[in-house]
């Protein structure tokens, strides 16, 4: 790092990107929410403030004012860029907003905010401001009576000079209060954007809600509720959420402040000419944004009201701000409602202000109201849809794509704070319109409040909203009469054309005030077949205003309808094709483990859908369905599911299968599990009886396939030596002709069978034969040949040849 | 607690119709003293009545209240106190 001399005002930065910025200024080292992208500073998320600043953008022209309870004009560090013409004293009705000064220092609260966006650079002087070339202004309105008149005079103050209005107040944040601005507030928000800066809109910066600790809900406060204000959120340095903060669905963005106590403050002017670290709260936030803005107004003076939300829209980061419901919108925006669409970057948005387009005209649907008077019971949920069409038959307000939504809803209760709103919208949407609040024992209901949404913004106006109202009982109401809906509408605020659509015709920036033209350009073409009723701009499958199946997001942001999702993709339940994990050909998620189908190369894993290039212990290739299926039990490595080829410890391969490796003299019982004794007359066996002898006790002698202990009788005991030396005894069969025997052969027969005489060990044909008989001769050679001499028949009839020795 | 009353101020927000030297002579008609044009907002002008309850739980009634009678008058409001909290 080197120290690199500030750019003069009149013209940009002379640093090159990849050199680091110093200020001399007093607290520039522990301004923490600048330095995030150095080394030093573990920053996650940055807004970029000085990659703003090295395009060349510091606020210069940009007029800031802020409405407070005054401003220390001749504060050092706000004295060079302070701006009579945007200052005012609503309170003492003269131009010098210096504040009142007394013991507590009560009004310091406008001199902090003021010094956030635009104190002076390189002075030696204690802060330095997002914008430190613009010029910055106060009001002095909070320190007496704030009627609805003097906030009127405050945001209508000098509209064609004052670029961008910040406020850091509001209705009380106790949790319990309903309030907004009233009529004359209301004409000065609408004048403001409709004449305000040359026609182009006047800017409102809001701070969000502090009554995080109270319970409360930033929709009950009408001002950080409306369309016309920009309603900032705050961050801890963490990215955790600050105790402070407050969360609905109007806030549109955050910025970095304070968190508990042992977190960063922010660091600015404070009264008296001093310099202080402490500033917190949402307070901090909005002049930060302002400061922000002001950076991307110098980068496009003719920015509208609305440019400038939008460029918010697209710009700001969830980074590593830390909510539970982070979620994508249809038109591919994350949102929250703690957060809005997340951390500002300033370097984004002064390029996206450098190119910018101007929107199309805004176009206001007013839907009909539904009066149908439901009863909103305890513990129930009142549910009512209502099918939009978004003003599709008036080409004035024909709302397609939308920006914010607001409904308007009447209801009676006797304790308001039971009640949770929620609208969804027909691209299935969820915002939080109302949240419970647990000290609002009100039992004013709401008549006909407005409720606001920017979480719909870029999606699609036509379709059913669903409307819920729940009712939660705390336990500190005492009556449970139902509360009742009386009436609802919706009002959408939006274009008809894409408000980023390649076809809009470009028209040549201007310094007049931009004509009230309407960009419409409607196709009457046939559509894609993939395109549903809604229509299409084009004849493109990516032209279609709403699929009739799936659709297909690009990483450019854009989409096209499909019939099915293609390989590679599922679909989820919001008609969304979305990628599988890259091993995976089909699945029902995109985790690795909820493959279908794997591609080539791969096969699915049984039980566990994951797919992995070849099959694990335990498993086999099965080629019919590509999958690897599980062996059998105990099985550590088998071919298919029944024939195993290695054993799990403890186990012995018998045959194709594993089973218990039983000791000598016990076998396996499949059925019980155990290993049980063998028959007594077996040493080794397979199974029960002595007919599951593998090999004999002692003293038992193997016979045929069982063990004896004495050799059956048509069996001799014959001895073997084995190779070893050893005597193997085994009952072998005797010779055919024997009863019983000896020894092996013929001639050693020891009884004969009937119809036989024993004749020196040889069994003889015992009948004496009569007439020689027509069979003698090749037949009875046969008959003798085939041991069936012993047939009584074959014995006469071949008398003589079975008579015969041999 | 702090006081959920409404709280009327002796300042009026008056829209009359006819340019800034008709709403003075409106305002001397009725004893109020015009405080000049509401910010930027046309025909809007901020009335002053020195002689009523300056802080007071009632709306103001009296002579001054039959401005609203005037023709050219389209519209009053009697202001009332804002709890107003900084952030």
């Amino acid at each position: 790092d080197y120290k690199v001399a500030p750019p003069p005002l009149s013209s940009p930065a002379q640093t090159s990107p990849a050199q680091s910025i110093f200020f001399n200024d007093a607290k520039w080292s522990s301004m923490w929410y600048i330095h995030c992208n150095d080394d030093i500073h573990n920053c996650q998320s940055d807004m970029n403030i000085v990659g703003a600043w090295k395009r060349g953008y510091t606020g210069k022209d940009v007029v800031i004012t802020i409405l407070d309870d005054g401003i220390e004009r001749n504060h050092p560090d706000l004295i060079q860029n302070y701006d009579n013409q945007a200052s005012y004293d609503v309170n003492g009705n003269d131009m010098d907003p210096m504040p009142r000064y007394d013991a507590s220092n009560e009004n310091k609260h406008g001199t902090r905010c003021a010094g956030e966006v635009a104190a002076s650079a390189n002075n030696s002087h204690c802060t330095v401001g997002i914008a430190y070339n613009a010029r910055i202004g106060g009001v002095r309105m909070l320190d007496g009576d704030v009627t609805d008149m003097v906030e009127a005079k405050s945001l209508s103050l000098q509209p064609q000079h004052i670029d961008i209005y910040s406020a850091s107040w509001g209705p009380d944040d106790d949790g319990k209060t309903v309030d907004g601005p009233a009529s004359l507030a209301r004409q000065a928000f609408e004048n403001g954007i409709r004449m305000g800066r040359k026609g182009r809109g006047s800017i409102f910066v809001w701070a969000s809600g502090n009554g995080g600790r109270s319970r409360d809900h930033c929709s009950c406060d009408g001002y950080t509720n409306s369309i016309y204000t920009i309603s900032i959120s705050s961050t801890a340095e963490s990215g955790r959420k600050p105790w402070y903060l407050e969360e609905c669905s109007s806030t549109l963005t955050t910025t970095y402040s304070s968190g508990e106590n042992y977190d960063r403050k922010i660091i600015t002017t404070d009264l008296r000419q001093r310099c202080t670290d402490s500033h917190t709260g949402t307070s901090a936030s909005a002049p930060m944004a302002a400061g922000i803005i002001a950076l991307a107004l110098e980068a496009n003076p003719l920015l509208s009201w609305r440019d400038v939300q939008h460029i918010i829209v697209k710009t700001s980061r969830a980074g590593h701000l830390n909510a539970p419901d982070w979620k994508t919108n249809a038109a591919g925006y994350n949102v929250s409602h703690l957060y809005g669409f997340g951390l500002m970057d300033a370097e984004a948005m002064v390029k996206e202000a450098e190119q910018w387009k101007q929107v199309p005209a805004q176009h206001i649907c007013v839907e009909s109201a539904d009066r149908q008077i439901r009863t909103i019971r305890p513990e129930h949920v009142v549910r009512s849809v209502y099918k939009a069409t978004g003003c599709i038959d008036n080409s004035n307000h024909h709302v397609i794509y939308l920006e914010h939504v607001v409904v308007r809803i009447t209801i009676t209760h006797p304790r308001r704070g039971d009640l949770s709103i929620n609208l969804t919208s027909p691209s299935g949407t969820k915002s939080q319109l109302l949240g419970n609040r647990l000290f609002d024992h009100s039992m004013e209901g709401f008549k006909n409040w407005e409720f606001m949404t920017t979480h719909c913004w870029g999606e699609k106006a036509a379709g059913d909203w669903i409307l819920e109202i729940h009712d939660s009982p705390s336990q500190l109401r005492s009556q449970k009469i139902p509360g009742k809906l009386k009436e609802w509408s919706l009002v959408l605020y939006g274009t008809s054309v894409h408000p980023y659509s390649s076809l809009r015709s470009d028209k040549p920036r201007s310094a007049e005030p931009p004509a009230d033209e309407e960009f419409t350009e409607e196709y009457n073409g046939l559509c894609n077949s993939e395109c549903n009723e809604n229509g299409c701009e084009g004849p493109g499958p990516h032209q279609c205003i709403n699929c009739l199946h799936y659709f297909l997001k690009f990483k450019n942001n854009t989409r096209t309808c499909v019939s099915e999702c293609p390989s590679g993709f599922f679909r989820d339940d919001r008609k969304r094709c979305k990628k599988c994990s890259s091993l995976c050909e089909t699945c029902v998620g995109s985790r690795s483990d909820q493959c279908s189908t794997c591609r080539p190369g791969f096969h699915l894993n049984e039980g566990s859908n994951i797919c992995v290039a070849s099959c694990v212990d335990g498993f086999y290739l099965d080629h019919d369905s590509n999958m690897c299926r599980r062996c059998n039990e105990n099985c550590k490595k088998c071919t298919t599911s029944n024939i195993c080829t290695e054993c799990k410890p403890g186990m012995s391969l018998q045959g194709n299968k594993c089973q218990m490796t039983c000791d000598p003299g016990t076998y396996y019982n499949g059925h019980r599990r155990t290993c049980e004794l063998c028959h007594r007359a077996c040493a080794t066996c397979a199974g029960t009886g002595m007919e599951a002898c593998n090999k004999c006790a002692e003293s038992y002698f193997l016979e045929e396939w069982r063990c004896v202990s004495t050799c059956s009788v048509g069996y001799y005991m014959a001895e073997q030596t084995s190779d070893n030396g050893d005597v193997n005894k085994s009952c072998r069969k005797c010779d055919h002709s024997c009863y019983s025997c000896t020894g092996p052969g013929e001639t050693n027969c020891s009884t004969c069978v009937n119809g036989y005489n024993l004749e020196a060990g040889v069994c003889v044909v015992s009948t004496i034969c009569k007439d020689e008989s027509w069979a003698e001769g090749s037949f009875c050679v046969l008959v003798k040949k085939n041991n069936l001499c012993q047939r009584k028949v074959l014995q006469q009839l071949c008398c003589r040849t079975c008579s015969l020795k041999g | 607690a702090p006081c959920k009353a409404r709280i009327y101020t002796n300042h009026w927000a008056v829209r009359i119709n006819g340019g800034p030297e008709f709403a003075d002579r409106i305002a001397d008609k009725y004893g109020y003293k015009n405080m000049g044009q509401i910010g930027d907002l046309k025909d809007h002008y901020h009335f002053f009545h020195s002689r009523t309850i300056k802080r007071s739980t009632l709306s103001s009634r009296g002579g001054h209240s039959f401005i609203s009678m005037e023709p050219k008058v389209e519209w009053i409001q009697q202001q009332v106190v804002k709890r107003r909290t900084k952030r």
